[in-house]
């Protein structure tokens, strides 16, 4: 499998490992995907990487990769963000896998094995659901309110009804509430936000892990946020021209 | 004060 450039590799990294230390990552000819549980059980991260974000692929075999997060990440630091990656997994031997790093411009090529873990890791099936209601927005703005009111409280109440869609995070000291309505006068899908909805709902969240969960704004523009009552909300960022995607459930807060 | 769920009884584990 070769990427065009390792970037996309380091914004995977950096979206999922304060959630996730080691997953399997399954390999088949769609491309590869990984499914993990962060440690606490509170939420769930898919991580799709279609064939199309790639610059060439082949998978004779379906193949499971059992990938350590810290030992991963030290040889992606290895790469230059606008190097291109290859990784070789081998049917015959399954213990490690090769990864090449080549930089076209300084003719510079850098090789690493990873040695692959035996991961015990749960899949669990999540069932297409009919959301109650969903808000996609630019995710840096998304970041930023998350951002900014895990500051003021650790409970993120997220409300949606007629007036938009309302973020409030209350502390000790100080309450904070940040409203968006949906835009009309932007031009550029990236940078609009829309609500569909079809009653109001009101839903907590734990804003330390809803942190987390905005990492991933390197790897898209946009978020989709999806809600239903009494259920884990889906923030779900689309990678560009078809490439994947990353989705993450988020177990709620209730009394 | 509010309770953390778990997120896995959500959904089937396979």
């Amino acid at each position: 499998a070769r990427l065009p450039r390792s970037a996309v590799l380091k914004k995977i990294l950096d979206s999922v490992k304060d959630l996730v230390k080691e997953t399997n990552w399954d390999c088949n000819e769609e491309g590869m995907s990984m499914q993990a549980l962060d440690t606490g059980r509170i939420v769930l991260v898919e991580v799709m990487l279609r064939e199309a974000a790639f610059e060439s692929y082949a998978c004779e075999v379906p193949m499971t990769l059992g990938i350590d997060m810290e030992p991963f990440g030290k040889v992606l630091r290895c790469a230059g963000g606008d190097e291109k990656v290859t990784i070789k997994a081998s049917r015959n031997d399954q213990d490690h896998i090769e990864l090449v790093f080549e930089n076209e411009e300084k003719e510079r090529m850098s090789a690493f094995e990873l040695k692959l873990m035996d991961i015990d890791g749960e899949h669990m099936a999540v069932p297409d659901a009919e959301w109650g209601a969903e808000i996609s927005m630019p995710s840096s703005e998304f970041k930023k309110i998350v951002m900014d009111l895990a500051e003021i409280g650790s409970d993120l109440t997220i409300a949606v009804s007629k007036l938009g869609v309302t973020f409030t995070a209350q502390g000790n000291n100080c309450k904070g509430s940040m409203v968006l309505q949906p835009s009309t006068a932007v031009d550029k899908k990236s940078e609009q936000v829309a609500i569909s909805f079809t009653e109001p709902l009101e839903m907590t969240f734990a804003a330390p892990y809803m942190k987390m969960i905005t990492k991933a704004a390197a790897l898209s523009s946009t978020v989709t946020l999806s809600l239903d009552e009494a259920c884990p909300i889906c923030v779900r960022y689309e990678m560009e021209d078809n490439a994947g995607h990353i989705k993450y459930y988020l177990a709620p807060k209730e009394d | 004060a509010l309770m953390q769920r778990e997120i896995v009884p959500y959904f089937e584990a396979l």
